[in-house]
């Protein structure tokens, strides 16, 4: 049986609204020691991991490891119209695993809406231990999420593809679009400590840009953003969600290659 | 021209 507790001005809730112009059904796997979220978007393009710690919410009980279909989509719709200091539990049980309940209870604790949203069967995909595949990468850019954001706001007046390249002490953002070009330096400053760009190898990268706007959106919920490169594999961008927690995000990027 | 890759080039699906 899986049990979990949150208040809807969490977290948690925040991210699935943020991922949601992606993905719209998820796979949701839960565990004593947490939950794990992983969702492709409907082209294949992009990948989304999310790793919530039990101790996140407010209440966390699963006492076998379950696997399920979501349609976040709809749980989200369901859960927006709750007041904003509501309180929803999230119930699957082991006799009837077809659907999982979704309960929400006014502040006040006079009221209580439950729907039952029925469970959808998704393919799985088996993605290797991430954090053994950060490792392997040519290029680093930790970053303050702010930069990014207003790098993709940039970028996004561009209507096309940008290509990330490797510079000397830094990284390049490069956009073509019909009405003419961007081209964004970010580069190594001496004394910042929040800008950390490493790189091994030189990398170019070509992806498409309504994605790196989603992935902006994303990380408006954390400080820092961390975007990996390598050459011809999809583009790492991860970052931890809120400031005191352990839980964070994972997005995979599949770049453009020469066809 | 490039052409969009997908997250399954890349990883084998399970």
């Amino acid at each position: 049986m899986l049990e979990l507790k949150l208040v809807k001005e969490s977290l948690f809730l925040n991210v699935l609204e943020a991922i949601l112009d992606l993905v719209a059904v998820a796979s949701v796997s839960c565990s004593s020691t947490g939950l794990k979220l992983q969702a492709m978007d409907a082209k294949g393009v992009a990948f989304i991991s999310l790793l919530i710690p039990a101790k996140e919410f407010q209440f966390y009980h699963c006492d076998k490891d379950l696997s399920m279909g979501i349609a976040i989509g709809d749980m989200v719709e369901a859960i927006r119209s709750a007041d904003k200091d509501g309180t929803i539990t999230i119930k699957a049980s082991d006799e009837n695993f077809r659907n999982i309940t979704v309960s929400i209870e006014s502040p006040e604790c006079n009221e209580t809406t439950s729907f039952s949203l029925l469970l959808v069967t998704l393919k799985r995909f088996c993605i290797p231990e991430l954090q053994g595949l950060l490792k392997k990468y040519d290029a680093c850019v930790q970053m303050p999420s702010v930069d990014f954001m207003r790098i993709c706001k940039y970028l996004s007046n561009v209507d096309g593809d940008v290509d990330i390249s490797t510079i000397d002490k830094g990284i390049r953002f490069f956009a073509l679009g019909k009405c003419g070009c961007l081209n964004v330096k970010y580069m190594q400053p001496e004394k910042a400590t929040d800008i950390d760009i490493s790189v091994q190898a030189p990398v170019s990268l070509t992806l498409d840009l309504k994605y790196m706007n989603s992935f902006a959106k994303v990380s408006a919920l954390s400080n820092q953003v961390k975007l990996c490169l390598s050459k011809g594999q999809p583009l790492v961008v991860q970052c931890k969600i809120g400031q005191k927690t352990k839980s964070r995000i994972i997005y995979l990027l599949a770049p453009k290659i020469k066809g | 021209g490039r052409k969009q890759s997908t997250i399954t080039n890349f990883f084998v699906r399970a």
